[in-house]
């Protein structure tokens, strides 16, 4: 053997190129089929979603993160002794980097816990907006980003996870999923099928509210329906410009203006949406007609795109709108409270579809939008402003996992059929425990 | 915690950011 090793001579034959490529096409089909494999789905077609990562992923996962996390939020809830506040949440914020000078109130004694000062606020004016289309909704560090191929989204380089198994499929008649509707106590209401919105008994001209009174921009057409791009309907280029020409009626209808006065609410409400609207592009009686996608289906010349964005113990917890949208409806997953550090996002498979969370899912300018909050063990409370009933992180029995409750927004706004909100407008945070 | 965002958008959407970076509430992620 030895002497056949280092005495038989070698000689080398070129290989032709088209064998070399077949090896290839073979390689990655035996590589994807396998991966195909591994998907355990179940009688619907659904994949199944399992705990997947090394043993000391496993070994976590056998803690009890959902408890743990309570009792944190409870510790961190009992009120600290007066005396104490400036030095201990000093000291919080020096360990973890946040920066006191942009708090709001800054005075550290009028935080009663920690808990309390990790969901801070910020001055006004300590975060500019960019004039973007979508902007950051968070404080935090860009984990990942790009486009979705085939429904699957990726977490870290070469692992992915579903995107039906991180918003939900619509399964109609589904004992697991149960669906509100979240009522808004709004006496405002679309009057028939005319550009006419009903406020407390006062008509407003939807054509007026909505910008007719801007100077139109030639070319700018609605993008979002193919009805609405063969009318003739122009839109104004300028978000901020549209915003400055918004202006209230005073009088649509029979009333006075000194009647008018004690309407001011529905009426700030009624200008809030329609600037949400001005600013999507949209013209509301079309809107009406329309509802959130699952984001399976994109229009032509569209693609999906996603970004992950994590936040350290240190950021500001609170989340704000990333653009101009209206939220139709919102799904909570109960599920595990893994920590969601670039740590455990590289060995957890499936992370952020096994964690609760919080799909927020509506529509914007260009088609389905969908934001989706994801909680972990040390920050398991997911607040959303506008939706007072939802409650995360509770004690009780487990739903399976990949089920969700649902509340539909429609009664929020009868103008966009949803909650409307325009970017960086505050939409809700999360807490600690 | 954590937030995904998904959303459709025009093929040539460009995101400015990279894998890393630190972002502020309202910041451009991309256009």
């Amino acid at each position: 053997i030895m002497t056949a090793w280092s005495e038989t001579p070698t000689k080398w034959y070129p290989l032709p190129l088209a064998v070399g490529a077949l090896l290839l096409v073979a390689l990655q089909y035996h590589k994807k089929s396998k991966r195909a494999r591994e998907v355990d789905v179940n009688e619907d077609g659904l994949e199944v979603i399992k705990l997947k990562g090394p043993w000391h992923v496993h070994v976590i996962g056998a803690l009890p993160l959902r408890n743990m996390s309570r009792l944190w939020g409870y510790v961190n809830s009992l009120e600290l002794p007066v005396w104490f506040r400036p030095y201990g949440l000093r000291l919080y914020a020096y360990a973890f980097g946040c920066n006191l000078d942009e708090i709001e109130p800054k005075d550290l004694r009028e935080y009663p816990s920690l808990g309390a000062f990790f969901y801070r606020k910020l001055k006004d004016g300590a975060r500019p907006v960019d004039p973007a289309i979508l902007v950051s909704p968070a404080d935090g560090t860009i984990l990942h980003f790009g486009t979705i191929q085939e429904s699957r989204v990726e977490q870290v380089k070469g692992i992915t996870y579903s995107l039906d198994a991180l918003l939900g499929v619509e399964r109609p008649g589904s004992p697991s999923s149960m669906t509100t509707v979240v009522e808004h106590n709004r006496d405002m209401s679309i009057v028939d099928d005319r550009e006419f919105a009903n406020v407390n008994g006062i008509e407003y001209s939807l054509e007026q509210l909505i910008g007719s009174s801007s100077p139109p921009t030639p070319g700018t057409t609605t993008p979002t329906d193919s009805n609405a791009s063969s009318s003739s309907e122009t839109l104004p280029s300028s978000p901020t410009t549209e915003q400055e020409n918004l202006h209230i009626p005073h009088k649509v209808g029979d009333r006075t203006d000194a009647s008018v006065g004690s309407d001011r609410n529905a009426e700030e409400t009624l200008v809030h949406d329609a600037s949400v609207a001005l600013q999507m592009g949209v013209k509301p009686s079309l809107e009406r007609k329309r509802s959130a996608t699952s984001g399976k289906h994109v229009r032509p010349g569209n693609s999906l795109f996603f970004t992950v964005i994590y936040l350290a113990p240190g950021d500001y917890h609170r989340f704000h709108s990333p653009t101009a949208w209206v939220v139709e409806k919102r799904r909570h997953f109960m599920g595990e409270l893994f920590s969601v550090s670039p740590w455990m996002a590289k060995r957890l498979e499936n992370l952020f579809v096994l964690n609760e969370r919080v799909a927020l899912l509506g529509r914007w300018k260009h088609g389905f939008f969908g934001m989706v909050p994801v909680g972990a063990t040390n920050v398991g409370s997911i607040k959303i402003n506008f939706d007072q009933d939802l409650r995360t992180n509770v004690r009780g029995k487990r739903a399976p996992p990949g089920t969700y409750t649902e509340a539909v927004y429609s009664a929020a706004s009868p103008l966009l059929r949803g909650q409307p909100l325009v970017p960086a407008e505050e939409m809700g945070g999360f807490c600690l425990g | 915690s954590t937030i995904v965002l998904v959303f459709e958008a025009p093929s040539d959407f460009e995101f400015n950011i990279h894998a890393g970076d630190k972002v502020k509430v309202g910041q451009a992620l991309g256009d």
